[in-house]
Protein backbone atom coordinates (compact mmCIF):
# COMPACT_ATOMS: atom_id res chain seq x y z
CA UNK A 1 0.00 0.00 0.00
CA UNK A 2 1.74 3.05 -0.95
CA UNK A 3 1.17 6.19 -2.65
CA UNK A 4 0.45 6.84 -6.42
CA UNK A 5 2.70 9.02 -8.41
CA UNK A 6 1.39 11.45 -10.01
CA UNK A 7 0.35 12.95 -6.87
CA UNK A 8 -3.18 13.72 -6.84
CA UNK A 9 -3.67 16.24 -3.74
CA UNK A 10 -3.29 19.89 -4.06
CA UNK B 1 -12.72 12.37 -4.06
CA UNK B 2 -14.22 12.24 -0.90
CA UNK B 3 -16.38 15.11 0.76
CA UNK B 4 -13.23 15.46 3.51
CA UNK B 5 -11.08 16.23 0.68
CA UNK B 6 -13.50 18.74 -1.21
CA UNK B 7 -14.17 20.06 2.19
CA UNK B 8 -10.77 20.26 2.64
CA UNK B 9 -9.74 22.35 -0.32
CA UNK B 10 -12.59 24.24 -0.29
CA UNK B 11 -11.43 25.63 3.55
CA UNK B 12 -7.94 26.11 2.46
CA UNK B 13 -9.13 28.44 -0.40
CA UNK B 14 -11.57 30.26 2.00
CA UNK B 15 -9.25 30.90 4.25
CA UNK B 16 -6.81 32.42 1.32
CA UNK B 17 -9.76 34.54 0.40
CA UNK B 18 -10.54 35.42 4.01
CA UNK B 19 -6.96 36.83 4.33
CA UNK B 20 -7.19 38.88 1.08
CA UNK B 21 -10.31 40.22 1.62
CA UNK B 22 -8.48 41.28 5.24
CA UNK B 23 -6.01 43.01 3.50
CA UNK B 24 -7.86 44.08 0.59
CA UNK B 25 -11.15 45.55 2.65
CA UNK B 26 -8.74 47.47 5.91
CA UNK B 27 -6.02 48.66 2.84
CA UNK B 28 -3.19 46.69 5.51
CA UNK B 29 -1.35 43.79 6.27
CA UNK B 30 -0.84 44.77 9.74
CA UNK B 31 -0.53 41.55 12.32
CA UNK B 32 0.23 39.27 9.27
CA UNK B 33 3.52 37.59 8.91
CA UNK B 34 5.43 38.25 4.95
CA UNK B 35 7.52 35.29 6.01
CA UNK B 36 4.91 32.59 6.08
CA UNK B 37 3.50 34.41 2.99
CA UNK B 38 6.83 34.23 1.06
CA UNK B 39 7.21 30.44 2.49
CA UNK B 40 3.00 29.22 1.24
CA UNK B 41 3.65 31.30 -2.44
CA UNK B 42 6.97 28.85 -2.24
CA UNK B 43 5.46 25.56 -1.55
CA UNK B 44 2.97 26.06 -4.28
CA UNK B 45 5.26 26.67 -6.81
CA UNK B 46 7.55 23.76 -5.72
CA UNK B 47 5.03 21.67 -5.68
CA UNK B 48 2.34 22.51 -8.46
CA UNK B 49 5.56 22.13 -11.50
CA UNK B 50 3.85 18.89 -12.14
CA UNK B 51 1.41 21.14 -14.03
CA UNK B 52 3.35 21.08 -16.64
CA UNK B 53 4.25 17.37 -16.84
CA UNK B 54 1.36 15.86 -15.41
CA UNK B 55 -2.47 16.20 -16.15
CA UNK B 56 -5.00 14.59 -12.78
CA UNK B 57 -8.18 16.56 -13.84
CA UNK B 58 -9.25 19.57 -14.68
CA UNK B 59 -10.82 20.33 -10.90
CA UNK B 60 -6.66 19.66 -10.23
CA UNK B 61 -5.47 21.83 -12.83
CA UNK B 62 -7.83 24.61 -12.29
CA UNK B 63 -7.46 24.79 -8.37
CA UNK B 64 -3.27 24.86 -8.41
CA UNK B 65 -3.59 27.88 -10.78
CA UNK B 66 -6.42 29.49 -8.47
CA UNK B 67 -3.78 28.48 -5.15
CA UNK B 68 -0.60 29.73 -7.10
CA UNK B 69 -2.74 33.55 -7.96
CA UNK B 70 -4.06 33.81 -4.37
CA UNK B 71 -0.58 32.79 -3.27
CA UNK B 72 1.67 35.64 -5.25
CA UNK B 73 -1.07 38.24 -4.55
CA UNK B 74 -0.92 38.15 -1.12
CA UNK B 75 2.78 38.49 -1.35
CA UNK B 76 2.68 41.25 -3.42
CA UNK B 77 -0.12 43.14 -1.34
CA UNK B 78 2.67 42.55 1.88
CA UNK B 79 5.79 43.84 -0.14
CA UNK B 80 4.13 45.66 -2.66
CA UNK B 81 0.87 47.41 -2.58
CA UNK B 82 0.59 47.76 1.26
CA UNK B 83 4.41 48.01 2.15
CA UNK B 84 4.40 50.46 4.41
CA UNK B 85 1.67 48.86 6.53
CA UNK B 86 3.40 45.99 7.07
CA UNK B 87 4.86 44.70 10.76
CA UNK B 88 8.28 44.04 9.77
CA UNK B 89 9.54 44.63 13.15
CA UNK B 90 7.50 41.54 14.65
CA UNK B 91 7.80 39.35 11.59
CA UNK B 92 11.31 38.36 13.09
CA UNK B 93 11.21 34.86 12.59
CA UNK B 94 14.64 33.35 11.07
CA UNK B 95 13.48 31.54 8.15
CA UNK B 96 16.68 29.52 7.37
CA UNK B 97 15.50 27.68 10.83
CA UNK B 98 13.51 26.53 8.56
CA UNK B 99 14.58 26.28 4.70
CA UNK B 100 17.68 24.19 6.07
CA UNK B 101 16.22 21.47 7.67
CA UNK B 102 13.64 20.76 5.47
CA UNK B 103 15.67 21.00 2.17
CA UNK B 104 18.01 18.37 3.66
CA UNK B 105 14.63 16.36 5.08
CA UNK B 106 13.78 16.04 1.34
CA UNK B 107 16.99 15.26 -0.29
CA UNK B 108 17.11 12.25 2.55
CA UNK B 109 13.59 11.13 2.95
CA UNK B 110 11.87 10.68 -0.78
CA UNK B 111 9.86 8.74 -3.00
CA UNK B 112 12.32 9.34 -6.19
CA UNK B 113 15.60 10.79 -6.12
CA UNK B 114 14.68 12.90 -9.46
CA UNK B 115 14.06 16.74 -8.99
CA UNK B 116 10.34 16.73 -9.11
CA UNK B 117 10.03 14.48 -6.74
CA UNK B 118 12.39 16.21 -4.21
CA UNK B 119 10.70 19.65 -4.97
CA UNK B 120 7.07 18.27 -4.09
CA UNK B 121 8.81 16.28 -0.81
CA UNK B 122 10.16 19.63 0.29
CA UNK B 123 6.78 21.41 -0.66
CA UNK B 124 5.27 19.12 1.48
CA UNK B 125 7.61 19.37 4.58
CA UNK B 126 7.56 23.20 4.32
CA UNK B 127 4.11 23.46 4.76
CA UNK B 128 4.17 21.89 7.52
CA UNK B 129 6.10 24.49 9.10
CA UNK B 130 5.26 27.54 6.79
CA UNK B 131 2.63 28.69 9.79
CA UNK B 132 5.21 29.11 12.59
CA UNK B 133 6.63 32.38 11.37
CA UNK B 134 2.66 33.74 11.50
CA UNK B 135 2.66 31.88 15.26
CA UNK B 136 5.61 33.19 16.56
CA UNK B 137 4.34 36.77 15.21
CA UNK B 138 1.25 36.39 17.36
CA UNK B 139 3.03 35.06 20.37
CA UNK B 140 5.56 38.31 20.17
CA UNK B 141 3.03 40.87 19.80
CA UNK B 142 0.46 39.18 22.10
CA UNK B 143 -3.19 39.31 19.79
CA UNK B 144 -4.35 38.97 16.70
CA UNK B 145 -7.25 40.97 14.78
CA UNK B 146 -10.28 38.71 14.69
CA UNK B 147 -9.96 38.24 11.09
CA UNK B 148 -6.76 36.66 11.30
CA UNK B 149 -7.98 34.19 13.40
CA UNK B 150 -10.75 33.19 10.97
CA UNK B 151 -7.91 32.85 8.39
CA UNK B 152 -5.63 31.06 10.42
CA UNK B 153 -8.85 28.66 11.34
CA UNK B 154 -9.82 27.48 8.31
CA UNK B 155 -6.40 26.81 7.53
CA UNK B 156 -6.40 24.59 10.68
CA UNK B 157 -9.62 23.44 9.64
CA UNK B 158 -8.52 22.19 5.67
CA UNK B 159 -5.47 20.52 7.37
CA UNK B 160 -8.02 18.60 9.45
CA UNK B 161 -10.02 17.67 6.62
CA UNK B 162 -7.23 16.44 4.73
CA UNK B 163 -6.31 14.09 7.81
CA UNK B 164 -9.86 12.91 7.58
CA UNK B 165 -9.21 12.46 3.92
CA UNK B 166 -6.06 10.04 4.08
CA UNK B 167 -8.12 7.94 7.01
CA UNK B 168 -11.03 7.77 4.12
CA UNK B 169 -8.95 6.93 1.53
CA UNK B 170 -6.52 4.00 3.07
CA UNK B 171 -9.79 2.08 4.04
CA UNK B 172 -11.24 2.94 0.83
CA UNK B 173 -8.61 3.03 -2.26
CA UNK B 174 -5.95 1.61 0.29
CA UNK B 175 -4.04 4.83 -0.36
CA UNK B 176 -1.54 5.70 1.55
CA UNK B 177 1.31 8.65 0.95
CA UNK B 178 3.54 8.49 4.42
CA UNK B 179 5.27 11.31 3.39
CA UNK B 180 1.72 13.82 3.46
CA UNK B 181 0.76 12.04 6.43
CA UNK B 182 3.12 12.43 8.94
CA UNK B 183 3.75 15.88 7.39
CA UNK B 184 -0.15 16.55 7.97
CA UNK B 185 0.27 15.38 11.47
CA UNK B 186 3.11 17.41 12.28
CA UNK B 187 1.32 20.38 10.61
CA UNK B 188 -1.87 19.98 12.24
CA UNK B 189 -0.71 19.62 16.07
CA UNK B 190 0.86 23.23 15.56
CA UNK B 191 -3.09 24.23 15.34
CA UNK B 192 -3.89 22.77 18.23
CA UNK B 193 -2.77 25.63 20.67
CA UNK B 194 -4.58 27.87 18.37
CA UNK B 195 -7.64 25.77 18.02
CA UNK B 196 -8.36 25.93 22.01
CA UNK B 197 -7.73 29.62 22.07
CA UNK B 198 -10.22 29.79 19.03
CA UNK B 199 -12.92 28.21 20.46
CA UNK B 200 -12.41 29.41 24.09
CA UNK B 201 -12.07 33.47 23.17
CA UNK B 202 -13.12 34.49 19.61
CA UNK B 203 -16.20 32.36 19.19
CA UNK B 204 -16.91 34.18 22.53
CA UNK B 205 -16.85 37.39 21.04
CA UNK B 206 -13.52 38.48 22.54
CA UNK B 207 -10.43 39.54 20.48
CA UNK B 208 -7.89 37.02 20.11
CA UNK B 209 -4.95 38.18 22.99
CA UNK B 210 -2.35 36.20 25.23
CA UNK B 211 -1.44 36.61 28.86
Amino acid sequence: IIAKTPHDEL
Amino acid sequence: MNVFRILGDVSHLLAMIILLLKIWRSKSCAGISGKSQILFALVFTTRYLDLLTNFISIYNTVMKIIFLACSYTTVYMIYGKYRNTFDSENDSFRLEFLLVPVTGLSFLENYNFTPLEILWTFSIYLESVAILPQLFMISKTGEAETITTHYLFFLGLYRTLYLANWIWRYHTESFYDQIAVVSGVVQTIFYCDFFYLYVTKVLKGKKLSLP
